[in-house]
């Protein structure tokens, strides 16, 4: 038996809403620890890596290893049905074929219940090595979904270089170029509204704008976005969920023709 | 001009 439950509901919708423009389905494996799901995109450019801890849900049982496929359309057409204060029960049988999103009321007087199937999937399974970055910058995540939009309407790409003074984001096209430039913030009274820049040597990375401006959905999980970077390897994009997890985005970088 | 790289090119398979 599996069985997970959060009260807050709108914390899976937006963790759906933050996967569904990459992945089409995915294996949820679930244990005693918690579900995790680690999906590429369909390209292979980016994988996303979802991690919620069995001690973050407000129930949470899980009697033995469960990987479970899921169309992530279906699963996100499911969670549009749940009202913004419902709470969520995930519920599967030990050998399931199906997975049951049963939404409830606060007032416990709606009870809905919706039966998706599970699909078969054959799936890589990428070993992602501990790794101690160049750079780590810290900074709102509403600020960096700007800089991404902004920047996506000047060019395909996005170069990302920071240094001591700060990060400079960059798009240059047809038009023209475009750049911003943030500087660590001097005073850290608000730790939301920060940005912080941990550099050990300076790096310039160019990433693809289709993939930021997906990455960019998960903003609404956490007012801040994590960047880890070292030249000539994957960005990681993550952001908290609340107390019970994180998600976090690599994306290969682009490299010089 | 940039080109993509894969991301399955940085990481191993397991």
């Amino acid at each position: 038996m599996f069985e997970a439950r959060l009260v807050q509901s709108a914390i899976l919708k937006k963790v759906l809403d933050a996967i569904k423009d990459l992945l089409t389905e995915a294996t949820f494996e679930c244990s005693d620890s918690g579900i995790q799901v680690q999906a590429m995109d369909n390209a292979h450019v980016s994988l996303v890596s979802l991690n919620l801890r069995s001690d973050g849900f407000d129930k949470y049982r899980c009697d033995r290893n469960l990987s479970m496929g899921m169309s992530i359309a279906c699963m996100s057409k499911i969670l549009r049905c749940a009202g913004s204060e419902d709470t969520v029960t995930l519920r599967a049988l030990d050998n399931p074929e199906n997975i049951v999103f049963i939404f409830e009321s606060p007032n416990k007087e709606k009870l809905a219940e919706y039966e998706m199937k599970l699909i078969n999937m054959d799936q890589e399974h990428l070993g992602i090595p501990e790794t101690s970055y160049s750079c780590i910058v810290k900074m709102p995540s509403q600020e960096f979904s700007r800089i991404c939009r902004d920047l996506s309407q000047f060019g395909e790409s996005i170069t990302f270089a920071c240094s001591k003074e700060g990060i400079k984001f960059s798009a240059s096209g047809d038009y023209g170029q475009a750049t911003i430039k943030l500087a660590q913030t001097a005073d850290a009274d608000n730790e939301e509204e920060a940005v912080s820049v941990n550099m050990q040597e300076p790096v310039k990375l160019t990433f693809s704008c289709r993939y930021l401006n997906c990455f960019i959905k998960a903003g609404p999980l956490c007012a801040q976005v994590q960047l880890s970077m070292s030249n000539d390897v994957p960005l990681v994009c993550e952001y908290k969920i609340g107390d019970i997890g994180h998600i976090r985005y690599y994306l290969a970088p682009k490299i010089d023709d | 001009n940039h080109a993509q790289k894969k991301i399955s090119s940085f990481f191993s398979n397991i």
